[in-house]
């Protein structure tokens, strides 16, 4: 499989090629996509090269093209089936966002322990009670699990997801999580965001 | 000035070095920094040797010693004043998340164009109307701004707040913003993480 670094341009390739789409752009260039991406052009050509030969030299990638062969590459192809654990303001704000289904990622279902958010629906998707858990992620065949509960409850939660047959994690909360054997998670911090902004700020300051 | 590429790791090397002073630990070698930047021990070493010598060959680096060179380095040593620009469900939890204080991004204020949130406090933070921000901007000397209003309210969001002097934005708006020049933008995209478990998922399963 591929390096997990690799996996990480692949990504930000495809938002670039997302955000050109939009404007309608019908092509792009290795030096467009090393921009965004914070690399070199050459390692864009490189990465792509490693998949076979998708651009003309001198002529540049077509951007729906590309685009196809990343969803290809990367199983985004397929839909998955996503659930929401804990719908506080960041899981309603996350199940809300507009991106989400233009991925083929099926938001299903939402879980949390407050008794007033149990039983309602938030952004069309139902909330159920955490006990719930292992007969609704059978029922809406979720695999892939946004945990935006408070920092203490991440860990219990993770097992639960695990024990339901979750195979993926997204945590937003702020603990680092020790997931069971065969759970893979990604961890997101929002501060590395403000961490770059903050340097990119000092380095102009001290030039 | 560092190459951006390089600040985006050196940001992930400080979140594992953070982790690993809350569990306790004094120590760590570039094996354990390059697993969670996803990058090779060598890129790690690399990295570091560019600002000078900090571990020593075979014991590893000390992680307080570490952190505080590399906080020096990413100009995060000073403390940055930070505003949310609309103040719905994302901009309340990002106002309550407890890391922003611990990497010195002190939140002073927050803005937005309901009536009915104009003149509240919430998570200690008073929420101004968006036509106060040039005053309240240099008022409470905010540098930097969380920008989390819907996406078509982004892109004037972003001109008011250069015109205030603010320099620095991570957009969390699902569009892409055309800056004013001299104003540096980030933008957060947390469907990358989703990306990054889907493809983890199907390379298992297609193995
Ligand atoms: N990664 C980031 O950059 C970032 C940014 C902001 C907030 N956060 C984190 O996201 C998390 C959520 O933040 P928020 O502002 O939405 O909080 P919130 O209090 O608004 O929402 C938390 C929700 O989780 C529910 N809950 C609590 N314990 C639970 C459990 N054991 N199982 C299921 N549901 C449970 C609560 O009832 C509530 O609805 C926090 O951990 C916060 O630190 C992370
Ligand atoms: N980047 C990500 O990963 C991610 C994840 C979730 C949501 N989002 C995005 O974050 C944004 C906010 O989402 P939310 O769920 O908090 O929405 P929300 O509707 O709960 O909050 C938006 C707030 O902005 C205010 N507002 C609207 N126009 C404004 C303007 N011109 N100036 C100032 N304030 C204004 C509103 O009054 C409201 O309080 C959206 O653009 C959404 O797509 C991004």
């Amino acid at each position: 499989s591929i390096p997990s670094a690799t996996v990480g341009r692949l990504v930000t390739y495809l938002r670039v090629l997302a955000t050109l789409a939009d404007r309608g752009i019908v092509r792009t260039s290795s030096d467009d996509l090393a921009r965004e991406a914070r690399v070199s052009a050459f390692q864009v050509r490189k990465d792509l090269a490693y998949f076979g030969r998708f651009g003309t030299r001198g002529a540049g990638y077509d951007v729906d093209a590309l685009s196809t062969e990343l969803h290809r590459i990367l199983g985004l192809e397929r839909a998955w089936n996503v659930a929401i654990i804990g719908m506080g303001r960041l899981g309603s704000a996350l199940a809300d966002y507009p991106n989400m289904a233009r991925y083929n990622f099926c938001l299903q279902a939402a879980f949390d322990v407050a008794p007033e958010k149990v039983g309602t629906v938030v952004a069309g998707v139902p909330v159920y009670a955490m006990r719930e858990l292992p007969e609704r992620v059978r029922e809406h065949d979720v695999q892939v699990a946004l945990l935006t509960v408070p920092g203490e409850g991440a860990q219990a939660a993770t097992e639960a997801l695990a024990a339901a047959g979750v195979r993926g994690i997204v945590n937003f909360a702020s603990t680092v999580l020790d997931p069971p054997e065969g759970v893979h998670v990604e961890a997101i911090d929002f501060l590395a965001g403000l961490k770059r902004v903050s340097y990119a700020l000092h380095a102009e300051t001290s030039d």
